[in-house]
């Protein structure tokens, strides 16, 4: 299963994962 | 070899003319050919034709009956299992998919009946801390992919790409959702310091801090709340001239089921969670209207932009998913579909995949605008539960609609203060099971 995220931010958003990172639920995926 | 390669003079000429051009044809064919397979096919309704597109093997596995044989398993797991054997049986599969039975609640394994209950177990309070950045991972899994939307198209994996419009479904105008009224007398006002919900003034910090709020109106708050706890969910669209003749979905434009949003706070908890929400919004002023589009990507505010991020959850992964901000959920789009695995495998072959399976569109906004997360089913767990939406069946039987069709669902009553199903960072919104 997978989860899709599409979403409006500041075009300064930045994304703090890197593709193949494992993540746990309520880490940090992205910051302004 | 030696000898030839040694001493065989190096002789340069320049290439004949015709071999040139010859050379230039076939780089245009082969640019004109890849070009053909990335355009978009459109139906006479301008919108993308969904078709499965991929290597053999996908042709293969989209040949088998996907549908049933994740319903199967999901009945399968179901089995209640002997109470003996549920601590061997749930640690042998905890070690081949590394789950960590520490963090499980219950911890005793002989409370779970069933692999499929193991499957969607919880978690201990605390185990998961939330991470105070304004996005964060709505599920245990790995990060497949991410980035910007470009020109309405998500990258699925480098170099293949699908339609955001026919993930999230489009809103067309003179549809029934495009003159949907919302007509509450709503406003949040002033910075942070009170709010006016249907006439009535709430003091935020009085709601955060768990007081009752002090009423002017005619209402009192804890009618209006318990009236939106009550609230009905309202199907009101499908699209592409879909026929669908399942019993869950509307046999017309405008059909309406009644529908228990689900909650089980009072009042006065709704309030403050409301609220609580509403200040992580920093909401501030009327909302804003509902007639933009926020599905296309080309209506976002001067200075945004449209990103993606596909988590995937592996089998041993805990399988329910969480709200990755503060945000508002408007409505839901149920898109009926195949179930392919969604595994990074497939991913890279199939085509379309993330458009193609079943998957249910949740669709709202934070404090940056448009935000909308999508569950995707897949063979394994095609049965996609939202805790806040009694009415959701995924993964029935009965003949499908195509590829593209939705019903969908609004939650504007489930809350007055932000019309929407308001939830906070980390707060549970559903998971997958098994079937």
């Amino acid at each position: 299963s997978t989860v899709v995220l599409v979403f409006e931010a500041p075009s300064d958003f930045e994304f703090t994962v890197h593709p193949s990172q494992k993540v746990k639920m309520g880490e940090r995926l992205g910051d302004v | 070899i030696i000898n030839a390669w040694s001493e065989t003079p190096t002789k340069w000429y320049p290439l004949p003319l015709a071999v040139g051009a010859l050379l230039l044809v076939a780089i245009q064919y082969r640019k004109k050919v890849k070009r053909a397979r990335q355009e978009v096919e459109l139906n006479e309704d301008g919108l993308e034709v969904i078709r499965l597109k991929g290597p053999w093997h996908v042709h293969v596995i989209g040949a088998l009956p996907l549908r049933n044989m994740s319903r199967f398993w999901g009945y399968i797991n179901s089995l209640e299992l002997p109470v003996w054997f549920r601590p061997h049986g749930l640690r042998l599969y905890a070690l081949a998919f590394g789950c960590n039975l520490e963090e499980i609640d219950p911890p005793d394994l002989r409370e779970y009946p069933s692999l499929g209950a193991f499957f969607y177990r919880k978690l201990k309070d605390g185990v998961r801390p939330v991470d105070p950045a304004i996005l964060v991972s709505p599920a245990d899994g790995t990060v497949l992919h991410f980035g910007t939307v470009q020109e309405s198209r998500v990258e699925q994996v480098k170099g293949i790409t699908y339609s955001l419009d026919a993930l999230l479904g489009i809103e067309r105008p003179g549809s029934p959702l495009a003159v949907i009224e919302h007509n509450r007398d709503m406003s949040v006002v002033d910075d942070r310091e009170f709010a006016i919900v249907n006439g009535i003034e709430y003091s935020l910090e009085q709601l955060i801090g768990s007081t009752p709020p002090s009423t002017s109106g005619t209402q009192t708050p804890s009618d209006e709340a318990s009236s939106s706890t009550s609230s009905s969910t309202t199907l009101v669209s499908t699209s592409s001239g879909a026929s669908p003749e399942d019993e869950h979905i509307p046999k017309r434009v405008g059909d309406q089921v009644d529908a228990s949003v689900g909650s089980d706070r009072n009042a006065e908890e709704t309030l403050v969670h409301d609220a609580s929400v509403a200040l992580q919004m920093g909401v501030k002023a009327p909302m804003e209207s509902r007639r933009r589009s926020v599905t296309s990507g080309k209506h976002v505010k001067p200075g945004n932009s449209l990103f993606f991020a596909v988590v995937y959850l592996a089998p041993g992964d805990y399988h329910r998913f969480h709200s990755p901000t503060a945000w508002v959920v408007e409505k839901r789009r149920h898109f009926v579909g195949e179930l392919f695995s969604v595994s990074p495998w497939m991913a890279k072959r199939l085509e379309n995949l993330f458009v193609l399976n079943e998957r249910v569109a949740l669709l709202g906004r934070w404090k940056h605008g448009f935000f909308g997360m999508v569950p995707v089913g897949a063979t394994n767990v095609g049965s996609i539960i939202v805790n806040f939406d009694q009415d959701l069946r995924t993964n029935l039987r009965g003949r499908r609609p195509p590829p593209g069709a939705y019903t969908e669902a609004t939650y504007s009553a489930a809350s007055p203060l932000l019309r929407g199903q308001p939830l906070t960072p980390g707060e549970e919104m559903g998971g997958f099971r098994l079937g």
